[in-house]
């Protein structure tokens, strides 16, 4: 048994229910209160507003609020499912969900395919597979020729474009994942497990809410 | 890296990695 029955659980002002958050995830309630410890951290890394602007964003993955970044970019608009510009705590536990050990694996298929679909056209197309491994080397200031880039998409896509039409489907994705199953690595972050070993003051302020409230 | 796949390169980049996310 927990120090705290379920409806002494802290309320976040302004912010979803936790526990009707922990309903919708394979969070529990005490997980989605540590997540808040984490979502504050970064909501108040630039200004203490309750939300995550991508500039704080960047800064709690890059440490670095200058550093724009393709993918940063990506993941972050697909945290922001509502397209406000920001991330509010119901995005954001619903968004890390998806990289849940527990999550199912459709859902982290479903995800990465969103990510490399930069432009949303339901297809990975060759130019924005270039697109990112053009940015890739910028980004660890790698330098291949262009001719080797070519190379390396060519290879890509012969094997993932079955259908040969130059760009990548759902189904193909599927396909493809399946005999390449490192590349879901990614989509699972083991943190996610220990959250509430991870932020345990989670514990701590819950406390302190129920004696100032 | 001419040997692996466009996705496994891209995979590698920093923005892609959330753990940093969870870094204090």
């Amino acid at each position: 048994m927990g120090c705290f029955s379920s409806k002494h659980r802290r309320q976040f002002p302004g912010h979803e229910d936790p526990v009707s958050l922990a309903s919708q995830t394979a969070f529990t309630v005490s997980e989605v209160e540590a997540l808040f410890e984490l979502f504050k951290s970064i909501s108040s890394s630039v200004i203490d507003d309750g939300l995550i602007s991508k500039e704080e964003f960047q800064l709690a993955l890059f440490k670095n609020r200058k550093k724009e970044n393709l993918f940063a970019n990506r993941i972050f608009d697909l945290f922001d499912v509502k397209h406000k510009g920001v991330i509010d705590f119901g995005d954001f536990v619903r968004a890390l969900n998806v990289f849940h050990p527990n999550a199912p694996h459709e859902d982290k298929v479903d995800f990465s395919f969103k990510l490399y679909d930069l432009d949303s056209t339901g297809f990975i197309e060759r130019q924005e597979v270039k697109q990112m491994l053009i940015a890739l080397l910028c980004e660890s200031e790698m330098k291949l020729a262009d001719e080797t880039i070519e190379i390396i998409l060519d290879k890509t896509f012969v094997d993932a474009d079955v259908n040969q039409d130059g760009k990548i489907d759902k189904e193909e994705w599927q396909n493809f994942v399946s005999r390449n199953p490192s590349l879901m690595k990614i989509m699972t972050l083991p943190y996610l497990r220990d959250i509430t070993t991870t932020f345990p003051s989670f514990v701590f302020n819950s406390e302190v809410d129920e004696i100032a409230t | 890296p001419v040997l692996m796949n466009a996705f496994e390169l891209i995979s590698t980049s920093q923005g892609l990695n959330l753990s940093s996310l969870f870094e204090k």
